[in-house]
């Protein structure tokens, strides 16, 4: 038997909207410790890396090791049905479960509907991915970084992330010109405005926008995200999940040839 | 120029 229960439906609502647009299908795989999803878009270009401990949940419960195949569009019409102050219950039955259950409390207790939702068996790669120290850690407002991703998209298909001491640097260039965002590393580092930067030696990569902007999706879950580089390795995007867990993007670089 | 690579050249599969 398997159930979790979270006090706000929103805060899924935002984790399935971070990730639907990026993948079609994926397992979540839960046990004791919470759930966790790995699952890399088609293109094999980039991986999501989804957390969420059982310590954050209102009430978990996972009496044995599932993985749940999930079709995210599927779920994501259950969740708008729910309000955001609605507490979620997820509840599966078996150990090898064919359906999983959302139930949906209004705060007063008035309302509560149930939604039964058909898993699917998912045959994916799962990647091995190594602890890396990375040459620059950046951080900086969420918000920021997805208003630079959504400007520069409309001249080019690249971005060039440059990361120096001085500042990091967004650029791209195509048919109508080119475009540059420079951010300074600011100087209260505790604020949700902050940018701060820790480097180890200065990195250069190119990425596709159009990752990027996806990403993005994620803002709503955090004020502030950290984008994590090293020179010929995939770019890491992080946003923490409140104090339950975080979202993880990984981007496989763009190299001359 | 540059070429996009995939996760699976950079990640080992399990």
């Amino acid at each position: 038997m398997f159930e979790a229960s979270l006090a706000q439906s929103a805060i899924l609502k935002k984790v399935l909207d971070a990730i639907k647009d990026l993948l079609n299908e994926a397992n979540f795989e839960c046990t004791d410790d919470g759930i966790k999803v790995q699952a890399m878009d088609n293109s094999h270009v980039s991986l999501v890396s989804l957390e969420l401990r059982s310590d954050g949940f209102e009430k978990y419960r996972c009496d044995r090791n599932l993985s749940m195949g999930v079709n995210l569009a599927s779920m994501a019409k259950i969740m708008r049905c729910s309000s955001n102050s609605d507490k979620v219950t997820i509840k599966a039955q078996d150990d090898n479960p064919d359906k999983v259950s959302f139930i949906f409390e209004s705060s007063n207790q008035e309302r509560i509907s149930d939604y039964e939702m058909k898993l699917m068996d998912i045959d994916a790669d799962q990647l091995g991915i190594p602890d890396t120290e990375y040459s620059c850690v950046v951080k900086m407002p969420s918000a920021e970084f997805a208003r630079i991703c959504k400007d520069l998209n409309q001249f080019g298909e690249s971005l060039v992330i440059s990361c120096s001491k001085e500042g990091i640097k967004f650029s791209t260039s195509g048919d109508l010109g080119s475009a540059n965002v420079k951010l300074a590393q600011t100087t209260d580092a505790d604020k949700d405005d902050a940018v701060t930067i820790e480097m180890r030696s200065p990195v250069t990569l190119t990425f596709a926008c159009r990752y990027l902007n996806h990403f993005t999706k994620a803002t709503p879950l955090s004020s502030q995200v950290q984008l994590s580089m090293s020179d010929e390795i995939p770019l890491l995007v992080e946003y923490r999940i409140g104090d339950m867990g975080c979202i993880k993007y990984y981007l496989a670089p763009k190299i001359d040839d | 120029r540059s070429s996009q690579r995939t996760l699976t050249s950079f990640f080992s599969l399990n």
